[in-house]
């Protein structure tokens, strides 16, 4: 029988996989704090 | 093929940084009270182009207030950003700028500070003063006391307030009123004002002499009063283009 994967199935599915070690950029925004944070 | 959309700015690439170093100086540079304030975060930037080295900025900046009145002459690199413990002031602005052939102009602005919280405060330095209302009836007369200790001591022009910048008041284990107000120099010495003070003026602009007062005031268990005042000297004035008013919990645009 056929059934219709759900589409997170197929997006986690097909997500191609980071390579070893591989770390995120930062966000850009919000930038580094210069003192400290209120 | 159309060019690739640039890549967002990063709020802490070098340009967002230009940006934000232009945007602070404009405000310190066209604030007529308080304190100037110091960049500690960029929280946010937008760009939008307009056409070939013609963008619209938009900044979201994080701001803590530094101990240098806004007429002090000091370079703000130079200025002490206020500890947490001092009862730190925090500054959120909302700057829209253009960059025309590499140049910034600021389009408008927007601030809001306001004093951290006390119970943050509380929570670092249980014992620091938190700040006090600047028409608060003790902080009236310590700065009456000060600035009338002052000029019955100096041998400088007789002074007057232009404003006080903040105070805080201590409890335990003795009662302290701290407290830090802007002066300007007047037309008389501390002597002519003792005959008649009505006859002293403010210093017209292009001899203009303003000034920067701290002083404690102990009134429990002892008594006792310290004063410090600094005259800046006469210093140019800067083009009024617009006046903002950073106090503690104020709107300013």
């Amino acid at each position: 029988s056929v059934a219709k994967r759900a589409v997170a199935d197929v997006a986690q599915h097909d997500k191609v996989p980071h390579p070893v070690g591989f770390v995120p950029p930062p966000p850009p925004c919000p930038g580094k704090i210069r003192h400290f944070k209120i | 093929v159309p060019a690739a959309p640039l890549a967002p700015l990063g709020c802490d690439d070098p340009e967002s940084e230009a940006a934000a170093e232009f945007a602070v100086n404009y405000i310190n540079g066209h604030s007529h009270h308080g304190y100037k304030f110091a960049l500690n975060s960029i929280e946010n930037i937008r760009v939008i182009s307009q056409g070939l080295n013609n963008d619209i900025i938009f900044l979201e900046l994080d701001l803590l207030e530094t101990t240098c009145h806004v007429l002090s002459p000091t370079p703000l690199a130079n200025c002490t950003v206020r500890s947490f413990a001092q009862h730190a002031v925090e500054g959120d602005c909302d700057i829209k700028l253009q960059k025309l052939d590499g140049k910034f102009s600021v389009l408008a602005s927007k601030c809001h500070s306001h004093a951290d919280s006390s119970e943050d405060v509380r929570q670092v330095c249980p014992e620091c003063p938190l700040l006090a209302s600047l028409n608060n009836t003790e902080v009236l007369t310590a700065v009456a006391t000060a600035l009338n200790d002052h000029n019955s001591k100096t041998a400088d022009p007789y002074l007057i307030l232009l404003e006080i910048g903040r105070a805080n008041i201590q409890y335990e284990p003795a009662h302290i009123v701290s407290v830090e107000f802007a002066v300007a120099a007047t037309n008389c010495s501390a002597e002519d004002a003792k005959v008649s003070v009505e006859a002293c003026q403010l210093l017209p602009d292009d001899q203009s002499n303003f000034g920067f007062c701290t002083a404690t005031m102990v009134t429990r268990p002892s008594q006792d009063l310290r004063v410090g005042c600094q005259l800046y000297g006469h210093q140019v004035p800067t083009p009024d283009a617009g006046v903002i008013y950073s106090h503690p919990g104020h709107d300013t645009s």
